[in-house]
């Protein structure tokens, strides 16, 4: 294992165990501002972790962001080791940062969907869901962006256990899942939901399960717009943006559908890299260019949070 | 340990609504076992599906049969997640 998050390679893809331990070296090397806590387990009783980077103060409002909820794509869990890095790296000399940490704290999940992301590592490199196992069922697992109690069960996923989509046989059923409302609610200052998904290049807000326009569609639709604006002046990597249902399909139950009907209006999913050459298979060297230009939407989501507090 | 030797990925780009209904039906050929990495979405939107090598020959004669373009956007899926395993053994060593 590197000696230290220095010398760790941010332009290779890594195991959950690597990852993990990726997290304890940068607590270690930085305990005045990272914290680990475990939120919980998952169904094959991996623990589930969350990286709080915080100046101090409790309680304090929050940007939550999470990579990895899709388990084949890797691109993102690697992108949020990638953040994890960044952020202590540049918490004080970067103004726009440290000025977000003077005000709200950041959390980031890196292994949304440890079980999913350990079976693609050793058996199948396509796997999406997690692995959970449903009295009811011949197939394994439930779609975690599907599981959520926005539009749960409705069109837009499906009920077929061996569907890439299911939902599950209730909403929160999937311990992955339950484990991050659960924080929500007991942190209940949170301000701003970041889901990370790949691929298709695409920032993304709410409804995904009704056509109805959510009441800050304006507004979520500027701050779109300009955070693609910063992603693409780094390497002219093209993104679309809007609705989720408008943009790509209608899909319920999804996870910032519910977060923003938590009262989280700064909820937002992107879908990272690529363009359609290698699709979930992005080659590593595309991991640092990936992760560098997604920060720089972040980065004005996470301003504009800050500067525009509700 | 799923291997995806032969298998493929397929980009349809459905040109107007009868094609995409035509890719929306495929989605429930469960005996094709086919794996939407873009899901059908709109006309003019990529639909990228993985094919295992049984069914690429019946998919590929039912899109030409149909007039529905397609192109290949993986040639062969084994060898590049046989590539991103070495690549990341390479690492560890």
């Amino acid at each position: 294992l590197p000696l230290s998050t220095n010398t760790f390679n941010y332009a290779t893809y890594h195991s959950l165990d690597e990852i993990y331990a990726f997290m304890d070296l940068l607590v270690a090397e930085n305990s005045h501002l990272v914290s680990k806590i475990e939120i919980g387990r998952s169904t094959e009783n991996r623990p589930i972790y969350v990286l709080k980077f915080s100046k101090g103060g409790t309680n304090r409002p929050a940007i939550w962001i999470d990579t990895g909820i899709h388990s084949r794509e890797w691109v993102t869990q690697a992108s949020g080791v990638w953040f994890a890095k960044k952020i202590v790296q540049d918490h004080e000399n970067d103004e726009g940062l440290a000025s977000v940490l003077d005000k709200m704290d950041i959390f980031l999940e890196i292994v949304t969907n440890p079980d999913g992301f350990a079976f693609t590592q050793t058996k199948n490199r396509m796997w999406r869901k997690t692995r959970s196992k449903h009295s009811n069922s011949i197939c394994v697992g439930v779609d975690p962006n599907r599981n959520w109690d926005a539009g749960f069960g409705g069109s837009g996923a499906s009920g077929n256990p061996c569907s890439e989509t299911y939902h599950g046989p209730y909403a929160n059923s999937e311990p992955e899942v339950k484990a991050i409302v659960d924080f929500v609610k007991s942190h209940g200052n949170i301000k701003a939901f970041i889901s990370i998904h790949s691929y298709s290049q695409l920032l993304l807000y709410p409804y995904g399960y009704t056509t109805t326009p959510v009441p800050d569609q304006k507004e979520l639709h500027e701050i779109s717009k300009k955070a693609v604006a910063a992603l693409s002046s780094l390497y002219g990597t093209k993104y679309k943006y809007g609705s989720i249902i408008t943009t790509i399909y209608k899909a319920s139950g999804g996870t910032i559908d519910w977060t923003y009907e938590q009262g989280i209006k700064y909820s937002f999913t992107f879908e990272l890299r690529d363009t359609g050459r290698y699709g979930f298979l992005l080659p590593a060297k595309e991991i640092v260019p990936t992760a560098q230009e997604t920060w720089l939407a972040l980065m004005v989501i996470m301003q504009y949070t800050v500067e525009h507090p509700y | 340990t799923e291997t995806f030797v032969g298998h493929q990925v397929l980009r349809i780009v459905p040109t107007n609504d009868e094609d995409l209904q035509k890719v929306q039906e495929l989605q429930d050929l469960e005996e094709l076992q086919l794996d939407f990495w873009l899901a059908p979405r709109g006309v003019g939107h990529p639909v990228d599906v993985r094919v295992p090598f049984p069914s690429l020959q019946p998919l590929k004669a039912h899109l030409e049969s149909n007039g529905i373009s397609y192109s290949i956007m993986i040639e062969d899926v084994q060898a590049l997640v046989d590539d991103e395993q070495m690549e990341m053994l390479r690492e560890r060593r």
